[in-house]
């Protein structure tokens, strides 16, 4: 399972 | 960035920008669900919170900020400038069967327990159900103005577009977010109804009227 912290999409 | 994404914050934006524009062309915002516009202000501004804390791209706070906006515009239009146009005696879905079950679901199922993540997390389960007043609307009344419609398919080929963008991401880069995908494929699975009314009467030149 990947946690983005950095969010990229809108 | 891949060419489904793209398209994807493409389709939306041309979503966003047809409803304000249709409203503001119309004088009226007649056939349009209040509460799905709400809830629409709120899953961006839920989930638009990283614009203070976190810079990601020019194109990416750009963005955002345009959904902000004409969100909020929109809501404006129905609310207080075109009022009067407000069929709020068909908008009668309860918004409250859907923010509060999602936001329990938000703190019980996220990938971080922090206050951020926790309201990313609700703003991309509430705009799985967002559009959900507006479709009872349709159902309600019988019938959508082809605009509207227009308005309607743009959305939900955003989330698909989206779906397609993270295989893509996926394959190519090992990306994947559990959440946003389930929420997503619950999203499109709730407008495959409407494409099929959209593909088999509205671009036949027919006004979309279900039977009685």
């Amino acid at each position: 399972l990947c946690s983005s912290t950095e969010k990229d999409e809108l | 960035m891949n060419v489904f994404r793209l398209t994807g914050d493409l389709s939306h934006l041309v979503a966003i920008i047809l409803l304000l524009l249709k409203i503001w062309k119309t004088r009226s915002c007649a056939g349009i669900s209040g509460k799905s516009q709400v809830m629409f202000a709120l899953v961006f501004t839920t989930r638009y919170l990283d614009l203070f804390t976190n810079f990601i791209s020019p194109y990416n706070s750009v963005m955002k900020v345009i959904y902000l906006g004409c969100s909020y515009a929109t809501v404006y239009m129905i609310y207080m400038k075109f009022k009067a146009s407000y069929d709020g005696n068909h908008d009668t879905f309860r918004a409250e069967f859907l923010i509060i079950p999602v936001g329990g679901l938000a703190f019980l199922v996220n990938h971080e327990f922090t206050p951020l993540e926790i309201l990313w997390t609700f703003s991309i389960y509430l705009e799985s159900v967002a559009i959900l007043p507006q479709l009872f609307m349709i159902t309600k009344t019988g019938e959508a103005e082809t605009i509207t419609t227009h308005y309607l398919f743009a959305l939900g080929l955003y989330r698909a577009l989206y779906l397609i963008n993270w295989i893509w991401r996926y394959y190519f880069e090992g990306f994947f977010d559990l959440i946003a995908i389930v929420a997503g494929c619950v999203q499109t699975i709730l407008y495959c109804d409407f494409f099929y009314l959209y593909i088999t009467k509205v671009l036949h030149g027919k006004k979309l009227s279900l039977p009685a």
